[in-house]
């Protein structure tokens, strides 16, 4: 099973495995490059010597030989610095945490937990609308009274308009002058049939 | 530090891997060429093992800079020299992203919860004020419907 | 393997960074 090592990947942005073949690949393709320079220095070497009998085939042979050790001997000796790159150097040791990632150390919520805080949010935005349409209601009455009010002070000030014409024309309590009206009237009306009855 | 462990065990891998391709080995797989021309054979050797050696280098050098391994190296050493007294291990990303995701958030939505509180609290707080100045204007607007009635009552 | 590691761990690098800035900005919106 391949450990992706992803923690690592995240902070280095490269996977230690393809850093650690970078490495193996620069070894390979270097030691390989030079070996056939190597063949091809020996061959123009060669070229000197016409009776040398040395054949190009049986000096790569020889190249191939010498490579085939050296490929052996370096893929015994990478597997133990392969070992320690993605061990010790390419690693991110278990306790450490990414800065990136500091967060979830200062606040550990589980699904539910963010779940909880995630409604309680949603029932304080709730209860939030709820008293501002609330106090909109109650603004909206309260501009409503000013006006009913005004009406009603309107009306009672017609009223004690009315009562302070009363009062100018000598009528303090109307109740009783009305009474009074009355009964003038009424006497009034009794001395006119008098009157008339005497005119007859 | 990771950068000079780095270093020495590439640097080690590549001595020993001179060190196995000595030039015994050499002349012995070369045996032919080096009866002809032991001298040359010598310097061929020499100036394989030299440029081998300085082209890995190279090469690593520029395996180190494409990655900015030294620059990781060293910010990688001060996190862990940080969390040394860390013991239990870290955190490590779920594998859901948006569960990861939303703990990321927790922090502002902490912030914004206690905002809706404060403001919530205040809302309460003015619409008592309003409650209460609507409920005295209803008893204004009772007790002026009641003289208004007495007064009407007079008069009729 | 490893581009879908580099190219996972980067998303997981960035993203909450991206998705926090939105979530900031809804939640200030919803302030004002």
């Amino acid at each position: 099973s391949v450990n992706p090592m992803a923690y690592e990947a995240q902070f280095f942005g490269f996977s230690p495995q393809t850093c650690v073949l970078r490495v193996y690949i620069a070894f390979q393709d270097y030691l390989f490059d030079m070996m056939l320079v190597v063949e091809s220095v020996i061959l123009k070497k060669l070229d000197a010597f016409p009776d040398s009998k040395l054949s190009p085939l049986q000096i790569r042979k020889c190249t191939e030989k010498f490579f085939a050790f050296m490929k052996e001997h370096f893929n015994k000796l990478f597997s133990n610095l392969e070992k320690v790159l993605l061990q010790l150097v390419l690693n991110i040791p278990p306790n450490l945490l990414l800065p990136e990632d500091k967060v979830h150390q200062q606040y550990p919520y589980s699904r539910e937990q963010f779940q909880a805080l995630q409604d309680e949010v949603q029932e304080l935005q709730r209860q939030y609308r709820a008293e501002a349409s609330a106090g909109q209601a109650l603004r909206a009455e309260l501009e409503e009274q000013k006006v009913v009010q005004a009406e009603l002070e309107k009306i009672l000030q017609w009223f004690a308009g009315l009562e302070s014409i009363c009062r100018e024309h000598g009528t303090s309590n109307v109740k009783e002058s009305f009474t009074f009206l009355t009964q003038n009237s009424k006497k009034l009306q009794d001395v006119l049939k008098d009157v008339e009855k005497k005119r007859k | 530090s990771r950068g000079q462990l780095f270093d020495t065990v590439v640097n080690t891998v590549l001595e020993k891997l001179v060190a196995a391709g000595s030039y015994e080995r050499f002349a012995s797989c070369y045996r032919c060429f080096y009866k002809l021309q032991p001298e040359m054979t010598r310097s061929i050797y020499e100036e394989f093992i030299f440029q081998l050696q300085a082209s890995i280098k190279e090469e690593i050098q520029e395996v180190k800079k494409e990655g900015k391994l030294e620059l990781l190296f060293d910010s990688l050493d001060k996190l862990v020299e940080e969390a040394k007294e860390q013991q239990e291990p870290a955190w490590r990303p779920s594998g859901t992203p948006e569960e990861d995701a939303s703990s990321a958030m927790v922090p502002y939505l902490l912030k914004h919860q206690s905002y809706l509180r404060r403001v919530l609290k205040e809302k309460e707080k003015d619409n008592k004020q309003l409650a209460e100045a609507v409920l005295a204007g209803r008893g204004r607007i009772k007790e002026l419907q009641q003289q208004i009635q007495a007064r009407r009552e007079a008069w009729e | 393997i490893e581009e879908l590691i580099v190219e996972t761990t980067k998303k997981r690098k960035q993203w909450p960074k991206k998705i926090l800035k939105h979530a900031v900005q809804t939640y200030k919106a919803e302030q004002e």
